[in-house]
């Protein structure tokens, strides 16, 4: 209810899996922070913080004990979940490794509501992100380290572990890249969407085979602050077919395949252009880039009340959906009934929005690796590496790394691309030059 | 840092375990923990 506080959006980041140690004010006060390419706010819990649970759990900052810290107090909010941690901004110095970054902006927050940080293995987080989306327009502590000359090039990289085994979990380097952490050349793409650390992406592969869906282009953003893949409900329904992963039924779906499939496929071998297919039977009006839903409006009594059902725009998405996965089927020459099964078959795993899905264990080697192509270059992911496996033997369970996320243009289609892909390749945040590089990790 | 110029940041990791809370959260069926993952970006 503040006037001047800032809201921004952000994350439950209990799933996200890399941390690390910063220390705050003079002498130092250590915290533990996830470092987040997909936020640009520095934040950790304020010993003025004292009806949050959450607060008594992790450390906090004392500014009474910090000879350089000096007061803002101008009131932050940031958004994640269901609630939002409130604070508000405090300048201090941070010590990242043994550099020390004077003047710092941050926010102390004084209320984490929810279990949410309370069983959070760190503190706060520290965004790497652009400070054209930080809370309050704050500079980020990669802004000051650049400009206080703390480091030799505008230049961070990571490295993530892949090795569970291992006592390392990775490697964040700031100023350059650590030469002993990757193989051969880096692929670069540069920043379309200043803000995050988002690029544009082509096609998305499946067994070495092309989805279609981003033939067109696709954007995608670096996150090292959350672990899976997020991407569109279309593609991830074909991933969850080709890895056996469970899905959710989408009536609105079967209806349009059993209703109009065989006039998609017809239309699709008389060369209409895709895009214009579903406003051509009549399910979605075309805008001139893509198909735009109908509302279809009801009847529903006979005092002539009308309401909108949502109904057309479930209709529209599944119409499109269909067309990506049957002109995907024409392409690798199938039969119309084995395109019609395919495509009903697909209907059944649909991702629930952004939730996860689990598979069968004992499945991995015979699932296909999945690829993404970014800078004209093909980066596999191998089922080793986007499933995730929780506990050991018997108890062993599987959950597939990929989500749905839809995101409708301008802005989409959009992939978040987090540590799984982070994991398999060594990233290069090049902030001189506003691109992202991405070579195999080693 | 060292003699090159870098700044050089060990980062720790969640171990998947069924008792650490990645697991958890992905176990609990409810997706609210990756729901909430995405919603920084103002989708």
């Amino acid at each position: 209810d503040s006037a001047d506080a800032d809201i921004v959006a952000l994350k439950n980041y209990l799933d996200a899996q890399y941390y690390g140690e910063i220390g705050l004010g003079t002498p130092p006060q250590k915290f533990t922070v996830i470092f987040d390419t997909g936020s640009s706010n520095l934040w950790v819990p304020s010993a003025k913080c004292y009806f949050s649970i959450a607060c008594y759990f992790h450390a906090k900052y004392r500014s009474s004990l910090s000879k350089t810290y000096q007061k803002n107090g101008k009131s932050a909010s940031i958004q994640y979940g269901s609630g939002s941690i409130t604070g508000f901004f405090s300048i201090d110095n941070v010590k990242v490794g043994n550099l020390v970054v004077k003047n710092q902006e941050f926010i102390e927050t004084t209320s984490e509501p929810g279990v949410t940080f309370l069983v959070a293995k760190f503190d706060g987080i520290l965004g790497l992100g652009f400070q054209e989306i930080s809370v309050g327009n704050a500079k980020p502590v990669w802004y000051n380290m650049v400009e206080q000359g703390l480091v030799k090039e505008p230049v961070f990289s990571f490295w993530l572990n892949r090795k569970a085994d291992e006592e390392e979990g990775g490697e964040l380097v700031f100023g350059g890249i650590d030469t002993k952490h990757f193989k051969g050349k880096h692929v670069y793409v540069p920043v379309t969407r200043k803000g995050y650390w988002q690029f544009d992406m082509g096609d998305v592969l499946i067994g070495g085979k092309p989805t279609g869906y981003c033939r067109g282009g696709c954007s995608a953003i670096a996150d090292s602050g959350t672990s899976l893949l997020a991407g569109p409900s279309s593609v991830i329904a074909m991933i969850n077919h080709a890895i056996g992963a469970s899905g959710v039924v989408s009536q609105e779906c079967k209806a349009v395949v059993q209703q109009y499939g065989q006039n998609i496929i017809d239309l699709l071998l008389a060369q209409v252009q895709p895009k214009k297919i579903c406003s051509q039977i009549g399910l979605c009006t075309f805008d001139g880039n893509q198909g735009v839903s109908i509302v279809i409006e009801s009847v529903v009594d006979e005092k002539n009340d009308k309401s909108s059902s949502g109904l057309g725009e479930a209709m529209c998405s599944a119409c499109e959906m269909a067309v990506v996965w049957m002109q995907n089927q024409l392409m690798q020459n199938q039969t119309q009934e084995r395109i019609l099964n395919y495509a009903n078959e697909l209907c059944d795993r649909m991702p629930s929005p952004m939730g996860e899905s689990a598979v069968d264990c004992g499945g991995l080697s015979s699932m296909p690796k999945v690829s993404f192509t970014i800078g004209g270059k093909v980066f596999d992911l191998s089922p080793e590496e986007y499933i995730l496996k929780v506990g050991e033997g018997a108890q062993a369970q599987c959950i597939s790394g990929f989500t749905g996320l839809d995101v409708p243009p301008p802005r989409g289609p959009l992939w978040i691309l987090g540590d799984i892909f982070m994991g398999r390749y060594h990233t290069i945040f090049d902030y001189g030059n506003q691109r992202v590089g991405f070579a195999e990790a080693a | 840092a060292s003699n090159d110029g870098l700044l050089r940041i060990g980062l720790k990791r969640l171990k998947r375990d069924p008792d650490n809370r990645v697991a958890a959260q992905l176990d609990s069926g409810s997706g609210e923990a990756l729901r909430a993952s995405i919603r920084k970006f103002n989708l």
